[in-house]
């Protein structure tokens, strides 16, 4: 999958399995990434977990859970509850049902949205610094924090490399995947990630959730300004432009 | 829903009202040493809010309590002292009710992660 770390950097990464994305004192969140059905190595998220930790002021006298996989995105807490806590402390909302849900902790200020497009989900979440940074333990692994292993990130301009020169491993012509993305009117990173997937998966539900994240990033945040360029666009010229 | 942890902590504030303590600072307040009772059990009672919103002795209570401030001429005044359960001392300001503790207060520097594709 594609990583957009609290830092505003960005990574695309292997991940198999189970990793934790943020691990702190208030909340986990743990995603497992499955491989991509008829696309070899290719990973995307299929399950996600979100635990809200002990708070009986604001939350619960027990840990609150939430999980999704796929083809499930309910719009209750494990439990069947849809809030916690006084005035709705901890609430979660279905904005699509079974398509997108809000969480939201008002006493952390933190939102949390999960999307699923086609069969793996989107994760998108916004949180103060000063709560980010209340892990108790420094050097545990959050992928939000740290970003990816070394072992486990992928050089997707090597990649894109590869497949101009030959044309291998591709699941889509690299001119198709670039109309297809452009059309989608992605930009940035999530241009990039638009292609790189195109062409690792041939699965147009790619397209939708780069341009979904790419959205949810404005949403969250609408200053937020992108400063990056159409990395993909640079090095790269379709074969039958040239 | 526990009323009665309440009507216990009101118990011990009402003994104290005959400190100096006590009576010094409900001068300063310009109020009744009561009102410090008083406050002391409508802040327990405001805490169980959630638990005891839908029990009627909760409620009566809570109504009861608001009249005999008024009775008093207590000050609302969130800075107002009460009697801390804890401590078994007079203390000022109040702690945050619940409902504000549980309102993010901090500075709003805002930091984004995101996942998605393969």
């Amino acid at each position: 999958p594609h990583l957009r770390m609290f830092n505003e950097e960005f990574q695309t990464c292997k991940v198999e399995g189970a990793w934790a994305l943020v691990d702190n004192k208030h909340l986990t969140v743990q995603v497992t990434n499955d491989p991509v059905i008829n696309s070899g190595d290719a990973t995307a998220t299929s399950k996600l977990t979100v635990i809200i930790k002990k708070n009986e002021d604001c939350a619960s006298s027990q840990f609150i859970t939430y999980t999704a996989q796929t083809g499930h995105l309910p719009g209750s807490f494990s439990l069947g509850q849809t809030h916690y806590g006084p005035e709705r402390s901890v609430e979660v909302i279905e904005k699509e049902p079974g398509k997108s849900v809000v969480i939201y902790l008002r006493y952390i200020d933190t939102t949390i949205k999960v999307q699923q497009i086609g069969r793996y989900f989107t994760f998108a979440i916004k949180m103060p610094e000063g709560v980010l940074n209340s892990s108790e333990i420094s050097d545990k692994l959050e992928l939000c924090v740290q970003g990816c292993p070394i072992n486990e990130r992928i050089n997707y301009k090597q990649y894109f490399s590869e497949v101009q020169r030959t044309n291998k491993h591709s699941k889509m012509a690299l001119s198709k995947a670039l109309k297809m993305c452009r059309d989608a009117s992605v930009v940035d990173f999530y241009f990039d990630s638009c292609v790189f997937d195109l062409l690792t998966t041939g699965d147009e539900n790619f397209t939708a959730a780069a341009y979904q994240a790419w959205q949810d990033l404005i949403e969250l945040n609408p200053e937020l300004r992108q400063t990056q360029d159409n990395r993909t666009e640079l090095p790269i010229v379709p074969s039958s432009a040239s | 829903c526990d009323i009665v942890h309440c009507q216990t902590l009101f118990s011990s504030a009402k003994d104290a009202e005959k400190s100096t303590e006590i009576k010094k600072l409900a001068a300063l307040q310009r109020e009744s040493p009561r009102c410090i009772s008083l406050r002391t059990y409508i802040d327990c009672l405001v805490k169980q809010k959630r638990f005891c919103h839908s029990d009627i002795t909760f409620n009566g209570n809570l109504a009861g309590l608001k009249a005999k401030m008024n009775r008093h001429k207590c000050s609302a005044d969130p800075e107002a002292s009460i009697f801390d359960p804890e401590t078994m001392q007079v203390t000022g300001p109040r702690p945050p009710s619940v409902d504000r503790m549980c309102s993010y207060s901090g500075k709003p520097i805002y930091k984004q992660c995101g996942l998605f594709g393969d």
